[in-house]
């Protein structure tokens, strides 16, 4: 891809922020 | 179903449809979703990142869902 090893870090990093708060809100739900 | 209205549905499939590796683009979420404004867009973007279903990637600017792969 065109992304660079700085920007594929930091899309990793705020994929893993994102997982983080969708199970805390699903757990949140129950 | 999922606890979205109509118009965070319609923005979440388009950004877990996209292939690109930086994510979808707010500019190309309002060229395809003709029947909402910048700022609608924009405040179910602000939702549906709030719950993690999406994240931004490469500037805040560029969205992808954490469903896709």
């Amino acid at each position: 891809s065109g992304l660079t090893e700085e920007q594929k870090r930091r899309i990793e990093e705020n994929r893993q922020i994102a997982l983080a708060r969708r199970a805390e809100r699903l757990a949140a739900q129950r | 179903v999922n606890g979205l209205t109509a118009h965070q549905s319609q923005v979440l499939n388009l950004i877990k449809n996209c292939p690109v590796p930086e994510g979808m683009s707010l500019q190309e979420l309002k060229l395809q979703l003709h029947n909402m404004s910048m700022s609608t867009i924009k405040q179910a973007v602000e939702f549906l990142s709030s719950e993690g279903h999406i994240y931004s990637t490469v500037d805040d600017d560029h969205y992808k869902s954490t469903d896709a792969e």
